[in-house]
């Protein structure tokens, strides 16, 4: 698991 | 943020208002699959859990806010207000096999194995099937009224827009979202087939049944 995304998009 | 995904948000904004306008309107459902509303719903609930967690911007805030008020609303109208109205008769495919596939992959496939995370994931793996009850009761019923083409055509316009969002983001920042891409690109095709009917058979669709 790579990091998690940053959840920027809707 | 970049102009295709500005539009792309728009586009998804305006294709929920039509859907939701056409029913207040006629103060009738038919034709529209009150599954895929559903499904629309629950993929908003479990993405936008991080609505009181984290702070992204105004604009995240409120389109999350939005989306989440007006996909209530018309679940709200299909099986509360006009639910004479609803063809449950035609609205039947089989959403478990849509979601328990979705659920396992979401628990296989994610970024990192916490309820946030995997709910986030199981959202953008289902959103990107949750059309199927709806172009699967097109197919039943042999047709589609012009207003849910054109919720159906800005619909696939906002997944295509996205795409060229991740090819912009991808260019300009170095930023990819694998699952996001996959699941969006996956999603996108099916409206491809919708497409090609939208732009050869004008607005009415007649499916060959």
């Amino acid at each position: 698991d790579d990091e998690s995304k940053p959840k920027d998009e809707l | 943020m970049n102009i295709f995904r500005l539009a792309g948000d728009v586009s998804h904004l305006v294709a929920i208002l039509i859907l939701l306008m056409k029913i207040w309107r006629s103060k009738s459902c038919a034709g529209i699959s009150g599954r895929s509303q559903v499904l629309f719903a629950l993929v908003f609930t479990t993405r936008y859990l991080d609505l009181f967690t984290v702070y992204i911007s105004a604009y995240n805030t409120v389109m999350k806010v939005v989306f989440l008020a007006l996909s209530y609303a018309t679940v709200y109208l299909i099986y509360m207000r006009f639910r004479n109205s609803y063809d449950s008769e035609n609205d039947t495919f089989r959403v478990e096999f849509l979601l328990i596939p979705v659920i396992g992959l979401s628990f296989l496939e994610n970024y990192a194995f916490t309820p946030l995370e995997i709910l986030w994931t199981f959202s953008i793996f289902l959103e990107s099937v949750a059309i199927m009850p709806q172009l699967f009761m097109i197919t039943k019923t042999g047709e589609a009224e012009s207003i849910t083409t054109h919720y159906l055509f800005f619909l696939g316009l906002y997944r295509a827009l996205y795409i060229a969002n991740w090819v912009w983001r991808y260019h300009t920042e170095g930023f990819y979202d694998q699952i996001a891409i996959v699941s969006g690109v996956v999603q996108t095709i099916f409206y491809c087939d919708f497409f090609y009917l939208y732009v050869t058979r004008g607005e009415e669709i007649r499916t060959p049944s």
